[in-house]
């Protein structure tokens, strides 16, 4: 299976 | 540098506020490998810093890469970075250019 796709995380410090 | 040497600056940030007042996203595993800065708050360390920019490349964090690294791995070690006492700044290595150097 393909790698999950974290495209959409976004941290903030 | 010619067209097509990217070029990478160190940018040492000093903590001069509660926060580095940074975003980041991407990593390895992702159509963005090397996490990205894609927003600077106002107010914070990395803002008064007046270096850093949204849009650059984070190649390495006091002088550990970001190459390899899952987006968590990445944000952990930025915070840990920020975090401790050992420094009163986080050395960011960057580049203008979106790709792996």
């Amino acid at each position: 299976s393909p790698p999950k796709d974290y495209e959409d995380e976004v941290t903030f410090f | 540098p010619g067209l097509l040497e990217p070029t990478s600056s160190l940018v040492r940030v000093a903590k001069s506020a509660s926060t580095l007042g940074i975003a980041i996203e991407g990593g390895a595993n992702t159509r963005q490998p090397i996490p990205r800065i894609v927003t600077i708050q106002r107010g914070g360390s990395a803002h008064n810093c007046g270096q850093l920019k949204v849009g650059q490349v984070i190649l390495e964090v006091n002088g550990a890469t970001m190459r390899g690294r899952e987006h968590r791995d990445a944000a952990r070690l930025i915070a840990e970075a920020f975090k401790t006492k050992e420094r009163d700044y986080v050395d960011f290595l960057v580049t203008d250019f979106n790709v792996a150097l």
